[in-house]
């Protein structure tokens, strides 16, 4: 098994800050 | 027609472009752009200019009531001043971090501060797998606990190079060097067409009136 746990992290919606620049 | 010039009236904690800028990797328009997105968050549910955690929540999720542990984290890492809201200031030097051209070792250690759940100074096995079980609870992925814990170990004997059961600041920037993928949410592409984004409208209009 390759996954790297951070990696793993990184996929959670939290951590993608591009909401803060769509139109809303 | 008569056009009244009226003094602009700025948000609590309303700090200079040019100083902002000198500070962060933003030029002064893009920290003015940045001033147009912060008016619009800051005054998404409670117009007191500032944002609170709600506001950022549901400019992350559209969703107010969303909680969501790293959500929770980046809003405590942008309130600097630890007040519970984050003000312009803030809201700027942090996302200078997520800037494409903010210095590595800044990202590392916003990173670092992260996943330091507890603010221990360190990043521990519980706090590595917490963050991964939480993050699973949240998506589709059904993994089992014993798959959770094989890929935590793996992990673990990679980036606790001292084997004393913490990752502390020295074996996290190793780590993060040695699998640079790991930072590649610390970069946020948008940053650079930010003006493009938000072109300020309060210094285009201020071209019309001097015509006028």
């Amino acid at each position: 098994c390759n996954l790297n746990a951070f990696d793993i992290i990184s996929y959670s919606s939290g951590f993608d800050l591009s909401g803060l620049f769509e139109e809303k | 027609g008569c056009f009244c010039l009226k003094k602009t009236k700025h948000t609590p904690g309303y700090e200079e472009p040019t100083v902002l800028a000198a500070e962060t990797p933003f030029t002064v328009s893009e920290v003015e752009a940045l001033y147009e997105l912060y008016k619009k968050l800051s005054n998404s549910i409670t117009s007191d200019g500032l944002i609170h955690k709600e506001e950022f929540q549901l400019a992350l999720f559209r969703n107010r009531n969303r909680r969501n542990l790293f959500a929770d984290r980046i809003f405590d890492l942008f309130d600097i001043k630890r007040n519970g809201v984050v003000d312009f200031g803030e809201f700027v030097r942090s996302l200078g971090v997520f800037h494409p051209n903010a210095p590595i070792e800044d990202k590392i250690e916003f990173a670092f501060r992260l996943y330091d759940l507890r603010q221990t100074g360190f990043i521990e096995r519980e706090e590595l797998k917490e963050m991964v079980s939480a993050l699973l609870h949240e998506s589709e992925l059904q993994l089992s606990d014993d798959v959770v814990e094989m890929i935590v170990d793996k992990t673990w004997s990679d980036a606790d190079t001292k084997g004393d059961g913490k990752i502390d600041r020295e074996e996290w920037k190793e780590f993060v060097l040695k699998y640079p993928s790991l930072l590649k949410n610390m970069t946020l592409p948008y940053l650079k067409d930010i003006t493009m984004a938000f072109p300020s409208f309060v210094l285009s209009s201020e071209v019309e009136d001097t015509e006028i």
